[in-house]
């Protein structure tokens, strides 16, 4: 398996540090970053780290495209078109190769873009104009997944609310996002559900499952350091003067449960969604100049 | 004693609970407040708010203005010039009522901006270019005291070194700010300075006390709800799933140091700083056109 991610966001959101914690260890430290860092418009930058993980005993090879600099200037009008430029291109890439005569479809890597997390900053009040622009301009050419990154700014209440906040604000915006399949058993696990951090609580013992939209955008917390958990163990965490914040537990983000869907339960479905529809949009439109 | 102090920096840095925070009441709730809110730019507002503090016994009349909307689109060119036409408007009022024949200047209230609180937003990188051009803007015009807003973002160690990097930023773009005078024994109180928060400890027996220079950009937590405190207090603060901040405990952040020094040990030097420097500036300036 070969997924590609780009992730996109203001500064500060906390990009590089959430990459890292995917990655399990500190292959990418954002701007000093050993991926290939190219310029693809004025002033926005991509940088791309590859790194190969094992999910369960499968191997996915995983890409991770960061755009540094979004968002981060005074004037950010249109900066989203390069990322969206970037997106096109690798479709375009896959479109030649399809097209050339002497084709090798198996032997080459897949550099299409499968999924956009679009990290949202936890400013308590609602998207930016930024935000809504840029995922509109998103929605439609690639899976979006939205993610309020640094997410321990926010106590349990704020979270919820500003997760409903958003959710009604992306669809009044009309904004096009990822649809997850349907869940089955396996794929949001009972500790994730019970979770407070969504303002859930234990339905009884009926083990009725919360849908994975409700848990949308996702709150993530990143870290990049090892702090000591209360029961001994290390664990990736933000020791803080009135506490300590450990990324995998369920109830402070939901950084586990979006690490499970995107490298295990819907690994395929991003891939196979990314080629039927979203290439194919690519291509009718291509054909249709 | 009549505190005008204008409160500026991108939405969602925390400044309407900080506000709150600062009147120990929810007098001020933002973007339904009852103070007086009117355009000073095409997209930039201003809302006014009074209210009558009793400090250590002497009164304070604190109008605090309020800039929503600032940073908040997608192009931000040229915001901080409204904020900027928005101080200079107060001491052309000055100016004409010093001019008229018949003046009354004990009889009425001294609107110009005592003091600018630039609040800077938590991203752990630095200044942004909306910062950095805001604040050189605004120092020339008024008092200016950079703030970190919702600093329980970041941990001690990011607190201390994201200070540092503001610090050598502002110097480099050689950002005027508010000179604080020179401390007396009464300023700063020891267990503000022994605070950790800073990166400080106690120098053993000596009493040695930390200059107020080393606190800037002071970090501030805001709060409008009260959490039940370890010794059994109701305290301002915010309770997380993985502890509780309290906004007056020094080791969490400095915004009881802050205040202090705003109501309490500077007002009326920020008064006379405003009054025999800013003002005579613009008087200067104004003269001679
Ligand atoms: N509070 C908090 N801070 C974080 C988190 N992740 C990263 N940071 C800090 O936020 C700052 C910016 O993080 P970074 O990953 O570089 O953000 P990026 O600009 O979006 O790539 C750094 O100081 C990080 O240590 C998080 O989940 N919570
Ligand atoms: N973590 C944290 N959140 C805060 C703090 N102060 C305010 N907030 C939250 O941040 C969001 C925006 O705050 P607000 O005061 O309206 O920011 P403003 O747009 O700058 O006026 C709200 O959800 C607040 O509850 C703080 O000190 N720390």
């Amino acid at each position: 398996f070969a997924l590609n991610i780009i992730v996109v966001g203001e500064t500060g959101t906390g990009k590089s540090t959430f990459i890292n914690s995917l990655f399990s260890s500190d292959i990418y430290d954002g701007k000093d970053s050993p991926g290939i860092s190219n310029r693809i418009g004025q002033t926005i930058q991509v940088e791309k780290t590859r790194v190969t993980l094992v999910e369960k005993g499968v191997q996915v090879r995983l890409t991770i495209v960061d755009v540094p600099g979004f968002g981060h200037y005074v004037d950010n009008s249109n900066t989203w078109e390069s990322v969206v430029a970037y997106i096109d291109k690798r479709y375009h890439e896959y479109l030649e190769r399809e097209m050339s005569i002497k084709r090798d479809l198996e032997g080459y890597s897949d550099d299409r873009i499968h999924c956009c997390l679009y990290f949202i900053a936890p400013n308590g009040h609602g998207l930016r104009p930024l935000d809504i622009q840029a995922m509109k301009a998103l929605g439609t050419k690639v899976n979006v997944i939205p993610v309020i990154g640094r997410a321990d700014t926010l106590t349990s209440d704020e979270c919820k609310e500003f997760k409903e906040k958003i959710r009604r604000e992306l669809k009044d915006n009309g904004i096009k996002l990822y649809d997850f399949p349907a869940e089955n058993e396996n794929d949001v696990e009972d500790e994730e559900h019970d979770s407070k951090r969504n303002g859930r609580h234990k339905d009884g013992e009926d083990g009725k499952k919360t849908p994975v939209n409700s848990l949308i955008p996702f709150s993530v917390i990143g870290s990049s350091t090892f702090v000591d958990t209360r029961d001994g163990r290390k664990a990736r965490g933000r020791k803080y003067p009135w506490g300590t914040v450990e990324i995998d537990n369920p109830d402070h983000c939901d950084f586990v449960v979006l690490r499970r869907l995107l490298l295990r339960v819907h690994l395929s479905d991003l891939m196979d969604v990314t080629n039927d529809v979203h290439y194919e949009n690519y291509r009718v439109e291509y054909f249709g100049k």
